[in-house]
């Protein structure tokens, strides 16, 4: 079992209030690299907090994670605060994330949809959406990976409030996605957009709303063969690397096709593990090695963006 | 907080496009109060989808007619929750 100095178990799942108590241990453990910002509400006035690992000057070349955007992937907020921790350990102790933060801010927000994440610790465990109201409709919450400024309203996204992927009423509707776009638009120099889902193990780059290869195609599946790889290497877990279109269907709006198109050349989405048999229910035993073997991947590609900058 | 006592979890194995297609003719059907974990996407890539009760013996047989393979990925979700929940208490303890 993952510990750290604070009571906060690492391989089981937790509480809103829990993890954003954790954010807090990790930024007074770590206060010399580790600081919690916000970065703006979500719609039910829950902060949006970000772990921020720095060791230098202002606005370095950085790298975003989320994880959390589908509130029931439980698993993917689980691994986030497990990679929070293991950033903040590893720094002065692994040769390679020391050269990492010496050289690139990581920014990382491990809960993206805090309103659909604390539903389904109260009220129903199989909520995937935000937790917007709907006019017209008694249907709440927008599919927050299809509310993205990216092919926005194409096919791959339902224009029905009652469907689980009901892409809102116009992009960036949800203030969850708008405030992401904001901070990373503020910031000006994201060099990566590294986004956890699950689940069905695919490591996949843009792009969703059209089925054209993106400009940098090559060099994203050779970097994300690369991350497969070093994924597996753990425990053998496989991942299927290509472009959403490629790999599963044409859904427009999602986050990395935002990003891809908004210059963020390394835009990658991970769909992490269900060992065939739990779907995104993940058994809390599963969530230290889910995590490890996705910070792997996760490791590789920051490597490469630290050594190949644009 | 919601139950899902009785809801399964299939998972549904497409051979061809035109399977895909009745597939997609069911997420069409509301009243059968689908939840699709995975979208019908591609035969390469199997379909997963949390169904009801009420509306099991329905999709079976719309599934059987139609020569669908499936098998089921969760006999009774509820029971899967309820684990999960009693995994959180007994962490906290």
């Amino acid at each position: 079992m993952e510990r750290s100095s604070s009571t906060f178990n690492y391989g089981t799942y937790h509480s809103l209030a829990s993890i954003y108590q954790e954010l807090d241990n990790l930024a007074s453990e770590y206060g010399s690299i580790v600081s919690k910002i916000q970065i703006g509400e979500s719609y039910e006035k829950r902060p949006l907090y970000v772990l921020k690992f720095s060791t230098g000057r202002r606005n370095r070349p950085a790298i975003w994670l989320d994880a959390g955007i589908h509130s029931r992937e439980w698993v993917t907020q689980a691994s986030a605060m497990w990679i929070a921790r293991k950033i903040a350990s590893d720094y002065g102790n692994d040769a390679s994330i020391t050269s990492l933060l010496n050289n690139l801010d990581i920014f990382l927000l491990p809960v993206a949809n805090p309103d659909g994440y604390e539903f389904t610790h109260t009220t129903n465990r199989m909520w995937r959406k935000t937790r917007s109201k709907n006019s017209g409709s008694l249907c709440i919450g927008v599919d927050p990976n299809r509310n993205w400024d990216a092919g926005f309203g194409g096919p791959g996204a339902s224009s029905n409030p009652c469907s689980d992927s009901y892409r809102g009423p116009s992009a960036n509707s949800e203030v969850e996605v708008k405030s992401v776009v904001n901070f990373i638009k503020n910031h000006g120099n994201i060099q990566a957009f590294l986004t956890l889902h699950s689940y069905s193990q695919l490591l996949m780059y843009p792009y969703g709303y059209k089925c054209t290869p993106p400009a940098d195609n090559a060099e994203l599946n050779t970097i994300g063969k690369a991350a497969a790889n070093s994924i597996r290497s753990l425990y053998g877990t496989t991942y299927t690397v290509g472009s959403i279109c490629s790999t599963i269907y044409q859904a427009s709006g999602g986050s990395i096709d935002w990003s891809y198109d908004y210059g963020i050349k390394y835009s990658f989405a991970f769909e992490l593990r269900d060992t065939g048999r739990y779907g995104f229910l993940l058994p809390a035993t599963q969530i230290i090695p889910t995590a490890e073997e996705t910070w792997l991947g996760l490791k590789t590609i920051m490597e490469y963006v630290r050594d190949n900058p644009y | 907080l919601e139950t899902f006592v009785g809801h399964q979890v299939l998972r549904i194995k497409t051979r061809n496009e035109e399977q895909l297609k009745k597939l997609r003719f069911l997420e069409t059907l509301d009243h059968l109060e689908l939840d699709f974990w995975l979208n019908p996407s591609t035969p390469a890539l199997p379909v997963d989808v949390r169904i009801p009760a009420h509306s099991l013996q329905a999709v079976k047989i719309f599934l059987e007619s139609n020569g669908i393979e499936y098998s089921i990925l969760i006999e009774d979700l509820q029971v899967v929750l309820d684990r999960e929940k009693q995994d959180i208490v007994a962490s906290q303890q």
